[in-house]
């Protein structure tokens, strides 16, 4: 465990409190893509399958059980929530999440380290969490509406994987063979779709203006 | 069994 690694993992936990707290505190999920959320749970779903069969450490279980519960309940609540649903934009947020999950299933039973259902199903999780953000990230050219909880989200969700780049040159340079080009990859791909929502968060909050995301 | 040092991150 290092640095990067642990302040990359406190981040993102960061972002999926902020995203819980918005949603039930205010009781609404305005903003936020449902299809994004989704995508989250099956990556987890999808990732964390040896969570009872292979134990690393407390911290790696908690963590895993943390990740396992809030997206899955935010899915639920952006979905059966009696209030919560009432403010969930269906009409913005149409980005079919299918063109997403079956080329990179297609994508992990070709390119994988290992053919076998774990890994697979390990090296899909990568690839659809490096996608996962594009729903939102539509949703917010689209509804032009970011609330400030909402910009916070997505940026604790970048900086994470940001983060984890890091933790991921730390440990080439400090771990013989720690090579995972797969990991990288799709980890980088995934940082630099945020790379835009970066720059105008950090210029509006420079310039101390309201997050406008060009047209 | 290791975990694969990857495997270990979450």
């Amino acid at each position: 465990m290092n640095i990067f690694r642990l302040s990359g993992d406190m981040t993102h936990l960061m972002s999926v409190i902020v995203l819980l707290l918005k949603i039930h505190t205010i009781k609404s999920c305005a903003g936020i893509s449902l299809k994004t959320q989704e995508l989250y749970a099956l990556v987890f779903a999808t990732r964390y399958l040896d969570i009872f069969t292979d134990f690393v450490s407390v911290y790696n279980t908690i963590m895993k059980l943390i990740f396992l519960a809030t997206s899955f309940s935010i899915v639920w609540y952006m979905r059966h929530h009696k209030i919560v649903r009432r403010s969930y934009d269906k009409e913005q947020d149409t980005f079919r999440h299918l063109f997403l999950i079956l080329p990179c299933l297609i994508l992990a039973l070709v390119v994988n380290e290992k053919f076998t259902f774990k890994e697979v199903m390990w090296t899909f999780s990568l690839y659809v969490e490096a996608v996962a953000i594009l729903p939102q990230l539509v949703l917010l050219q689209r509804t032009k509406n970011i609330d400030n909880l909402t910009g916070q989200y997505v940026f604790l969700l970048g900086a994470y994987r940001a983060l984890y780049i890091l933790n991921w040159i730390y440990r080439y340079l400090t771990e013989k063979h720690f090579v995972h080009w797969i990991t990288w990859i799709s980890g980088l791909v995934q940082t630099l779709l945020y790379a835009d929502f970066f720059y105008y968060y950090i210029n509006s909050w420079k310039n101390n203006v309201r997050l406008q995301l060009p047209a | 069994q290791t975990t694969d040092s990857v495997k270990d991150e979450l």
